[in-house]
This record gives structure tokens, sequence and C-alpha cells, in this order.
């Protein structure tokens, strides 16, 4: 069976950096495919095919592969093989025992078999063996894991019927990232949106989450969980309505105590959100309509922009554009005087040349870490707040620390394969 | 086909002739340590029949304990249970025997020849 453990023969054989020689596939994107002569036949193919997807997708969305169903390539170039079988199959090398005891098996960089004599069901079923929590098993040997024994970890050896929702816990992330590193990318724009909700005694209570927007898809980040939402990213149009589909620049929550207006901005143009009825205002009360150029509602302001924060305390929104920034005074509607200023003036670096400089990607200002972030590409500068400069005098206003990751702050921010986005 | 009568096919009963031979004795006990990397020596290459005597009784100890079962070294009741509950037919990691990295040590026969120090 050392054999089976062993690469095919076309296999990439690779040994990631971060994993200290164990194999570890080296290429992006990987293909799948449930080979035809492999159907199930307890499960329609529909439904073994959307499994193995979820399964995959579930994978991707907390390390930097991506995965990608290939219906026509010719087999041998099919990264990743799938297929069911009884006793003697699919030309392995191991045959299945029928049903109970061994109820699939999988090849590292290779391929995966599941023993059809096995009752597999899809994620619905409380029955028989999980179909989904079996394939996310075998993937995760594809991917290079072996097996553990920590409660919890999907790759325990032995099956255990799963509860209401099968997710990959902090370990298996931890586990996965230790062989393919973590994920990284820049992002569009990043906001903490806030909700309003009354608790049982009827008081209204404020709660916020993060969210991450990246081309047409976003991410809900659940900061006391340190992840992101289970299942996402999903695409903008699905969660935003009314607003642009994709690339949005930034976004502002004018927040004050006469007034909650909540802005996207894109290209030239800003639209107005209506928190209540979750949707893109299309007029205001007045009858005028939305999207508006943005130079008409912040006169002064540049287009497009590279993001914008809207800073609390100073009643100020801060637009970002190239190396400029413009500090506008929602009460006046109009910049500062003392505005623009370059971004290494206004935000100046507190360790020489540690600093983002221009093109910033996001300015976000986070109710859960209470300090300002500008965020470009895979780093983070973080703003000095008033506890840091208490802490330590001779802080500059608004001095940016040096440079961290920005996948050591926010984990798991991982793309998924277009074609699974709106699963 | 397998049979099944209700449209979700919930009712699937695989036919007694392709059950797996439930494992019940010592024989078969050897030979489940052995497929699954129990056995002796790092690469878990043990004998095809499986571990025997004092290596048996390790090896036995050894899998009770990430079992969560007592580490008696015995083949009693709850091993064999936990021997034919259902599992992945991938070889287990044993913490003990193999160092951290846990990957599949790839036979000397296969590792890339290191080329000479200049």
């Amino acid at each position: 069976f050392l054999q089976m453990l062993l690469p095919g023969p076309g296999r990439q054989l690779e040994g990631s950096p971060q994993s200290g020689g164990t194999l570890a596939f080296a290429k992006k994107t990987l293909t799948w495919r449930l080979v035809g002569e492999g159907y199930s036949s307890q499960l329609s193919v529909e439904e073994q095919r959307y499994i193995f997807r979820l399964a995959f997708r579930m994978w991707s969305e907390v390390m930097p592969l991506n995965f990608r169903e290939d219906l026509t390539a010719p087999a041998a170039a099919i990264d990743i093989k799938l297929g069911f079988g009884r006793g003697r199959h699919l030309g392995c090398p191991r045959v299945f025992d029928g049903s109970g005891q061994e109820f699939a098996h999988a090849w590292r960089l290779g391929d995966i078999h599941f023993d059809d004599d096995e009752h597999f069901t899809p994620p619905t079923s409380d029955m028989g063996i999980s179909l989904l929590k079996v394939a996310v098993h075998e993937i995760g040997h594809v991917l290079g894991l072996p097996h553990s024994y920590r409660a919890g970890s999907i790759m325990q050896p032995n099956y255990i019927p799963q509860g209401p929702a099968l997710e990959l816990d902090w370990s298996d992330r931890k586990a996965i990232q230790k062989l393919y590193g973590s994920c990284e990318g820049a992002f569009d724009t990043v906001f903490d949106w806030i909700r309003r909700e009354r608790n049982h005694h009827g008081e209204v209570t404020v709660r916020f989450s993060t969210y991450f927007f990246r081309r047409s898809w976003y991410w809900l980040y659940e900061n006391r969980n340190n992840r992101t939402r289970y299942g996402d990213p999903i695409l903008i149009l699905t969660g935003w309505h009314g607003v642009p589909a994709q690339d949005i620049d930034a976004f502002v929550h004018v927040w004050t105590w006469g007034r909650d207006e909540r802005y996207f901005f894109k290209g030239t143009q800003y639209w107005r959100y209506d928190s209540d009825r979750d949707q893109a205002h299309t007029e205001d009360e007045q009858g005028k309509r939305y999207p508006r150029s943005i130079s008409e509602g912040f006169p002064g302001i540049p287009s497009p922009l590279d993001t914008a924060f809207y800073d609390r305390r100073r009643q100020l929104i801060y637009f970002f554009r190239g190396s400029l920034v413009f500090a506008f005074d929602v009460n006046r509607n109009r910049v500062l005087g003392s505005y623009p200023k370059e971004l290494a003036d206004a935000f100046p670096a507190i360790e020489r040349r540690d600093h983002p400089l221009r093109d910033l990607d996001a300015a976000y200002y986070s109710y859960a870490h209470k300090a300002v972030f500008l965020l470009k590409g895979s780093a983070y500068w973080k703003v000095a707040s008033d506890g840091d400069r208490q802490r330590r005098a001779g802080l500059p206003p608004n001095g940016v620390f040096p440079r961290q990751p920005i996948p050591r702050k926010w984990f798991d921010v991982c793309d998924v394969h277009a074609s699974t986005l709106d699963m | 086909e397998t049979l099944f009568h209700s449209r979700g096919r919930s009712d699937l009963a695989p036919s007694p002739l392709r059950r797996a031979t439930p494992i019940a004795d010592l024989r078969a006990a050897q030979r489940f340590l052995s497929k699954y990397g129990w056995a002796e020596g790092p690469s878990g290459a043990g004998p095809p029949e499986g571990p025997q005597g004092a290596a048996l009784a390790e090896a036995l100890r050894r899998f009770q304990k990430v079992n969560a079962l007592p580490a008696s070294g015995n083949l009693d009741a709850a091993t064999l249970a936990a021997m034919n509950r259902p599992r992945c037919g991938v070889p287990d990691a044993r913490p003990q025997l193999r160092d951290k990295s846990t990957a599949p040590q790839t036979p000397p026969g296969l590792r890339p020849r290191a080329r000479p120090k200049r």
C-alpha cells in the first residue's frame, strides 16, 4: 500500500517551503473530475458532482489553492480524479472490503476512491455516511494531510457522524496552511457595517460586522471567531442590492447623533445604501436620483478614488487618491483648507521608509481594534490610536506603525474558484 | 444494483455478500495493524501477516491509546470494536513513530540522490 501513498506518474512533486519538504501541489488551480466509469449507483451524478464541488470549495475557503471541475481535458491532465467502486475497482491495487470498515481511500497528489458498498448520503441526510464529510477528508489526504486524532479534526481516521454543519476547524486550517501558506491578496475595500437591533428588553443595541470586498465577491469577517463566515466568499450581487456588482472603490458610513448615511463609491459615482431596506436608495427625500457624481455630493473630491474612511471623532471623511489625502468636513460639506496633503504627510511613518506612500487599496476604521488601518497589497499599516499615543509619547498624530502582513491579523480570507462562487 | 425501494434510497440495503469481513480474531487484528501502519519500523512496513508477540502488544497499546481505550496491549472486545468502525483506507499517522512532518517516508529507492558536496 506504500505505492498507493506515492503520487502517480506525472504528478507534481514539489516540497513547499512551509512544509519542510512534505509533498504539496505547486499549482495555484487544481482540476478535478468524477470519472465516468466511477459514478456511484446511490446518488444522482449531479448530486455526486455537487457534493465534490462543495468539498473542494471548503478547502479552497481556507487555503490559497483553487479547484476547478474539468470535464473536457484528457484524463491524464486532471490533477485529482474521484470515483466509486466495489471490491476491485478503477485499476486500484487496493481492494475495497464491502460495506463496513474501509469506506474510501486516497492517493496523495493523486486520486480518491469511494467504496460504493457503503451507504453514502447527501449532506441533508443524517443517515448513512456523509459523502461530503468523507470527500473533505480524502481531499485533505490528497493535499498532503495525514490522519489526526484531535477531536473535531476532519482528518480523524474513523467516520464520526457529523453534527448539524460540517466545517473545517481552526487546527485543520492551520495544518493545511502549514503546507500551502495562508491566503493573501489586495482588497477593493474593507469596512465595518453597523447593525442596530433591539434586545429582548426592547433596548436598541449596536453590533458590527467587518466586510472585505474583492472584485465581484466579498467576505463577512467574524471578529469574535477570527475567521470569515462559513461559506464565504459570496457574490456581491447576492448580498448587496443596487450597488455595483464589482470593483467597489470605497465605503463610508457617516454616523453622528443626527446622521446615519452609508455610501458606496465606484468610479465617478456614489450610491447611498438603505440599511433598513437592505438596498441602495434610488432617490432621496427630495426625489433626487442616485447614483450621483462624487464631485456633486462631495465638492472638491476627485474621482475615481482609491479608498476612504469616516473619522467619527473629527467628523471628517478622509478620501485617498494616488499619493493625496483629502479631509472632507461633513458638517460644512467641503474639504478642509489645509488639504489635500501628501499621504506621507497626513499619515506620517513612525519608522522611516516604512510607509505605503500611495495607491492604497483600503482605509478602514475597525471597531474591533479601535484603530484605523491602511491596506495595500498584502500588508497593512496601523494608524496610531489615542491609546497608542498615550502609551508612547512622541508619536506623531495619525502616525502609521510599520507594515504587517494582512493574513496575520485577518485570517482565512481566501478566494475560491469563480465557478463555485454561487454555491 | 443495490436493493432499495424508497425514492430517497434511505432504505438502501447492501447485499450481505458484500459486507466487510468483521475483524474478530487475532489474525484479522494483526492484518489490520499492519495494513494501517501500526506495525513496527519507521516506514510502517511491517510483515504482511502483522506484528507478533511483544511487537503486537506494543502496536495494540499504541492503537488503544489514540482511540482512547485502556492501553492494555490485549486484544479485547473494545479494541476489536474500534477496529471495525467505518474508516478511511489511508494508513494512520502514528504520533510516536513518525517525525513532525508526518509525511510518508519515500522509500530509499525513490529518494533523489544527494549531489556530492563540492
